[in-house]
C-alpha cells in the first residue's frame, strides 16, 4: 500500500471453528493510543447461542495481560460475527516464552473453555517515549560491543530516506539523525520496548536501490530476530 | 539539537560505517 501509517498484519484464524465447537476466532495485534491490543472477530458457527464469554492470558515474555473485560453483546446467534478490540498492558505475570513472541490464550464461553497460541508482532511494544537522546545515543552505541550488532538487508523497500523515516515514526522507531555520506543516506534509530528494553539501529538508504541495509545493536540479544521482522513487514507494508 | 560536537560525533559515525 502507498499509505504510511501504523503497520497492523492482518487478522489470523486464531481459533478454527473445529477446535472451537463451532467458535472461531480471527486476531490481529495492533496498538492504539499508546497501548496494546488485540482486535478480534468472533465468528458463532455453532447451531446455538453463544454466551458467557471470557478471556484469559498465560503467563508471556512481557507480561501482557486484557486491560479489562472482553466485551462481546451476548447472546451471539448462530451465524453471527462480531468485531470486538481487546485493550491490554504489560503489567501481567512474566515468563519467557520459546518462541518469545508466542502468547497462551484462554477464551471461555458457555460451551467449554479454549486454547490458543498466538505470536504478538514485537512492534506493539515499542513504546511512545523511544525517541534516546543524541548524546546518550552516542554513548551507548560506542558501549555496545561489535558482537551484539546484527546486521540484516531488507529487500523490497522502494522508500526514501524520509519516507522511510515517517513510516518509521509512526511505528515508534524514531530517528536521532541523519547524515549522507557518498550519496548514501545513513539513519541512526532508537527504540524503546514496554520492558525499558532499548534497541539502537542503523539504516543505510541509497537512493534507486530497494535494498535496505539495517543494523541494528542492543545489549537483549534475544529481540533482534523480532526487531528485524518488525522493521521488514513496516518497511514493505 | 543545536550541539556542534554531537553533530560532528555523528557525522563522524556515519563517515565511519559507510560502505562507499
Amino acid at each position: 500500500s502507498g499509505t504510511s501509517e501504523v503497520y497492523t498484519p492482518a487478522k489470523q484464524a486464531w481459533l478454527p471453528a473445529s477446535k472451537g465447537k463451532g467458535l472461531e476466532i480471527m486476531g490481529t495485534f495492533n496498538r492504539k493510543q499508546g497501548k496494546p491490543q488485540m482486535s478480534m472477530t468472533f465468528h458463532n458457527k455453532a447451531m446455538q447461542p453463544m454466551t458467557g464469554f471470557a478471556v484469559q492470558f498465560n503467563k508471556n515474555s512481557f507480561g501482557l495481560q486484557p486491560l479489562t473485560a472482553l466485551t462481546i453483546p451476548t447472546p451471539l446467534s448462530a451465524n453471527q460475527s462480531i468485531d470486538t478490540c481487546l485493550a491490554l498492558n504489560t503489567r501481567g505475570a512474566i515468563q519467557r516464552m520459546d518462541p518469545l513472541m508466542n502468547i497462551q490464550v484462554a477464551v471461555k464461553n458457555c460451551i467449554d473453555v479454549f486454547y490458543f497460541s498466538a505470536t504478538i508482532p514485537i512492534n506493539v511494544l515499542f513504546v511512545e517515549d523511544g525517541q534516546m537522546d543524541r548524546k546518550v545515543f552516542l554513548a551507548t552505541w560506542k558501549d555496545i560491543p561489535p558482537s551484539n550488532e546484527v546486521q540484516a538487508q531488507i529487500t523490497n523497500c522502494s522508500m526514501s530516506s524520509d519516507q522511510a523515516t515517517n513510516r518509521l515514526q509512526q511505528n515508534n522507531i524514531f530517528t536521532v539523525a541523519k547524515r549522507t555520506v557518498d550519496g548514501q543516506d545513513m539513519l541512526y534509530q532508537s527504540l524503546k520496548l514496554t520492558n525499558g528494553i532499548w534497541v539502537l539501529a542503523e539504516l543505510k538508504v541509497v537512493p534507486g536501490n530497494p535494498t535496505i541495509q539495517l543494523s541494528l545493536k542492543t545489549r537483549a540479544m534475544d529481540v533482534v530476530q523480532d526487531i528485524q521482522k518488525a522493521y521488514t513487514e513496516i518497511m514493505q507494508n | 539539537e543545536d550541539d556542534p560536537d554531537l553533530d560532528d560525533c555523528f557525522s563522524k559515525l556515519a563517515e565511519s560505517r559507510s560502505n562507499p
